[in-house]
């Protein structure tokens, strides 16, 4: 079930259309503080269904609409795509690949749609359910989520190993 | 559900131990269930002991100590189930040169069942990614991607590009 | 009391635009009192925007602006009260190249009124300290040093130790 | 008033007399990862008069006292003590050094002294007050450090605009 294709729009930092398509192995993702890396990182989460604006490091969901900078204007909108391989059938659909999208607009509402199909949030967490890929499990991981993993709050911990049975 | 779980926990225990000793060569770990007699809700707790040290909290463990324990705990995790792809987001910041040289070695274990992405300022990172993008902000505020580079199959030596490429 | 604090708080804020703008090379800060009104028990709030970028809560920032926003407001109050002297633990880590660049001048324009102790992992410190202490577990669990370089006045250059040494 | 020399013995993991001379401008502390860099920063607040077991990563503050390895027995006592030039007389004491020692018991209570002469903890923190060194002051600078500067609860902030008053 590999991740073919990134596409962000509006999302945080990237203003304009932009397409990631990664490969098997390791990709290395390099660039000055401040440039956007994170901001990938947190798509990618925010695609598989997160709902707390805290994890998007932001007060309110709408955070990640592109704000705009001293030379563009704000976007009204923020959206992103992540299209995976489903040659092995991991995921219960007929289709080969999965294209999984969310869009959120600046007044509310958030859209989801699987092979551009819309669909509701609930359909996405069940579909994901088996794969390890919901949103709160263990596939994105920075500082705080090894403080996580550490914690003596245990039941954080705990939650991992559910969703590892 | 309950043998499902100990089943689980017994599977991931075992490989800890592995993933420790790997990434700290050598030195002990363990997990253990806070009240055995109540798996389905008891907390995990982790105790990690570097060579020739006391075994000890894991709150007394150095930051790099920390990171490689965590990074021990999330690959004894992906062993049971493997999640198809994973964003690792600056986790060698706090290690130290051969740290960071254990962390790739376990990538390179991992790489042929999970799809790796690593957020990086590190250049021994960097070298070792199978795949190179970089984000950049040339339009001030706006992210975009700057180009991949094949760093392609190891056992080729890169041409040596002519100087001042 | 009031005065003072107000007195205080000014220094500080004008300060922080200058140590801010010289680790950003350029952009905007400020700090301002949440409730003007009552000084002395009002709550400090920071704004802070890199060059270009629109003015925002400083959580929007990324790991490697947010180490540099603290820098800048610590250095800031230095300014008014330099601390004889300061320990630094691996405040460099989440710094890309060129930002260590900076902090390491920001150290040079202190370190005649401030005493700096830097623990670092990274070459680029490393190198531009005036000594270096190596500590080591040659026995495991107990710490001991290695020994003092004096890499002394930075216009001689070093003896190039015989190969080998 | 510069620091000149700390001593620890029996300070976690510092089982032996371990002496450091520090001179003026930046002194690089580098070794591998858990080799006890920290643990020398952690002696530096403590000896400053630090009441907080968790600032020193533990859950009891007799948890600083060497806890032994494989090899060696655990300590009985604890002891740092920081010797600074007091030329300047910054410090209100006629003498110019102030040899500032702090030692713990595994059976409980702590002795504080001033240039060999025991006083009450009290009397360090009355003597520190306003040279920017007191144990909560902004002289000991971590990853926590910088979440506190930057913190949306700022009431930490405030007190260290008190503290530079
Ligand atoms: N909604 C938004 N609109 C525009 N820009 C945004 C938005 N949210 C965040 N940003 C910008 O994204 C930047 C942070 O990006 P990110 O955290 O991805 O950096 P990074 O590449 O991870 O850097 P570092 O190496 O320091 O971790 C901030 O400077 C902020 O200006
Ligand atoms: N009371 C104690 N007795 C013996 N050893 C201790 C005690 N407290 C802590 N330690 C040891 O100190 C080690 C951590 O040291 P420290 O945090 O200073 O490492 P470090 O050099 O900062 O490493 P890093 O580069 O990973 O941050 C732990 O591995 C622990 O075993
Ligand atoms: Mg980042
Ligand atoms: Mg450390």
């Amino acid at each position: 079930m590999r991740l073919k294709t990134l596409r962000l729009h509006g999302f945080k930092s990237f203003a304009d259309r932009t397409t990631f398509e990664f490969r098997e192995g390791i990709t290395a993702i390099i660039g000055s503080n401040g440039c956007g890396k994170s901001n990938i990182a947190d798509a990618i989460r925010w695609a598989l269904g997160e709902q707390r604006a805290s994890a998007m490091r932001g007060a309110k969901m709408e955070e990640v609409i592109f704000q705009g900078t001293a030379r563009r204007r704000p976007l009204s909108f923020a959206e992103v795509s992540l299209l995976f391989d489903n040659q092995s059938g991991r995921v219960p659909i007929p289709q080969t690949e999965l294209d999984l999208a969310r869009k959120v607009f600046r007044e509310g509402g958030s859209e989801y749609s699987l092979n551009r199909t819309a669909c509701r949030l609930r359909d996405v967490q069940s579909l994901l359910r088996d794969t390890g890929l919901g949103a709160n499990a263990y596939s994105i991981i920075e500082a705080t989520m090894i403080e996580t993993l550490l914690s003596d709050r245990a039941e954080e911990r705990r939650s991992l190993f559910e969703e590892a049975a | 559900a309950r043998e499902v779980f100990e089943a689980t926990f017994d599977a991931v225990r075992s490989n800890f131990t592995r993933t420790f000793q790997s990434l700290f060569q050598g030195g002990e770990c363990d997990i253990r269930l806070a009240d055995p007699n109540d798996p389905l809700e008891s907390a995990v707790e982790i105790q990690a002991s570097p060579l020739g040290k006391r075994t000890q909290r894991i709150h007394l463990l150095s930051g790099g100590e920390r990171t490689l324990t965590a990074l021990a705990l999330l690959f004894a995790l992906y062993l049971v189930k493997p999640s198809p792809f994973c964003v690792l987001d600056e986790v060698d910041a706090p290690l130290d040169e051969s740290n960071v040289g254990r962390f790739i070695r376990l990538l390179y274990d991992f790489k042929h069942e999970t799809q790796f992405v690593v957020i990086t300022h590190n250049p021994q990172t960097m070298e070792s990614a199978d795949w190179v993008y970089g984000v950049t902000m040339e339009e001030p505020g706006v992210s975009s991607i700057v180009g991949v580079e094949l760093l392609g199959a190891r056992d080729v030596p890169l041409p040596t590009a002519p100087s001042g490429a």
